[in-house]
């Protein structure tokens, strides 16, 4: 199972990709 | 019906799939995405947003009833009609599957390849390079499933083709230039059969296809 | 009722939701998770099995009646019934909000942070870190809206109950220790009683909350 697991496509960046795109609207929102 | 006010920041790909969905279904939806309504960064800070909404994040629906929702896939379905959500429980089913699909598989790689062509994060050469290769898987699953249809889930659009398609306009609009989206036809035809419907028209306008794969901006 | 086959590999908590959904709605559901029946890495690499999944992806779901569907969400909405999937328009989005939480908030810092504790994933301090802070964020949340419920949407179990526990599985089995999870009691409440439902108890067993946060393990 845990093998298996480990072959999972997580996003696990996710977080650095939604801070970036809050950043950029809230810039583009001034 | 459903009446109520959606907020967001402008050029949103996630309210645009709660958006068309009214579209369809003639829900009442007023669009707060600026001053003095909205300022993203602002609004969705303060106490009284929290309470309602508290990741702050968008988009966010209140009825004007005073229900309120968070996550692009729970507003949208709340704002559809039947035929949009799948009449049938096989239909429903597999409208969730694609939702489920865009979200998984392609608005991570998406997010990867166009957002440093968006100026939103810095160039990395080998996750671009990855998320082209997955980018080519997914278009490879939907032209298959696309080869003998006209709509991802029975003959009609359905939230499906809704939430496939605003995933996939950041892709279609800056980096599948004609020769990479070339071995799949399917999918571009589908993808404009979609976004010409008056109801994608009315919230997303003209969409112009890439014409040259967009490259970092820095 | 549905009746099908689910495709899956064992202890797959993705797998989980739809088999607890089937004990709720009586679904006949056979699960398929080992040889012969299915090997993974295996059959899900057969012409035969990417014909009717073509992502080769797990929990997969073949209804006797040949329907086949992919993407757990969808195939757990499948096999509930109208309770589970929220009885009112307003109460069916509800829980599409929660499954859909789960899936952007809890799975990801989950998976980074308890994968390296398992021996499937390089520990990195940092990512650690970081996962721990969403972990926080996410338990923060769902404690205040446990504050006055049992349940996530209305009075009773629904799959954003199913969903967002599923999720937690490895949190609370692995990390979230007594002095971690000391906050937000709620939450702890409500997972207990989640999992010690019948249904709950009938694919998971005895879940053991965490005593001790487990570490890297090389």
């Amino acid at each position: 199972g845990l093998q298996c697991l480990a072959t999972e496509n997580i996003w696990f960046d996710k977080h650095r990709y939604d801070d970036a795109e809050r950043c950029f609207y809230e810039g583009a929102n001034g | 019906m459903a009446a109520g006010t959606l907020f967001t920041y402008p050029d949103n790909w996630r309210a645009f799939k709660a958006q068309i969905a009214a579209q369809y279904s003639g829900a009442r939806l007023k669009v707060a995405n600026n001053a003095p309504a909205f300022t993203f960064g602002q609004t969705n800070r303060t106490p009284a947003f929290l309470n309602n909404f508290p990741l702050g994040k968008v988009p966010a629906y209140q009825g004007d009833d005073g229900f309120c929702l968070f996550e692009s896939n729970a507003i949208a379905h709340f704002l559809s009609n039947e035929a949009l959500r799948g009449a049938t429980p096989q239909a429903a089913a597999q409208v969730l599957q694609w939702v489920s699909f865009a979200d998984a598989e392609i608005v991570p790689p998406a997010s990867a390849w166009v957002f440093p062509t968006l100026g939103i994060m810095h160039f990395n050469k080998q996750a671009t390079e990855q998320a082209k290769e997955e980018t080519k898987k997914v278009l490879s699953v939907l032209n298959q499933h696309l080869n003998t249809r006209t709509f991802l889930v029975g003959e009609r659009v359905s939230l499906a083709d809704v939430s496939v398609a605003c995933a996939m306009l950041w892709l279609y609009k800056q980096v599948l230039e004609p020769a990479f989206r070339q071995p799949y036809p399917n999918v571009t035809r589908w993808f404009t059969t979609c976004v010409n419907q008056p109801q994608f028209k009315a919230v997303l306008g003209e969409v112009k296809l890439c014409e040259k794969m967009a490259q970092f901006d820095a």
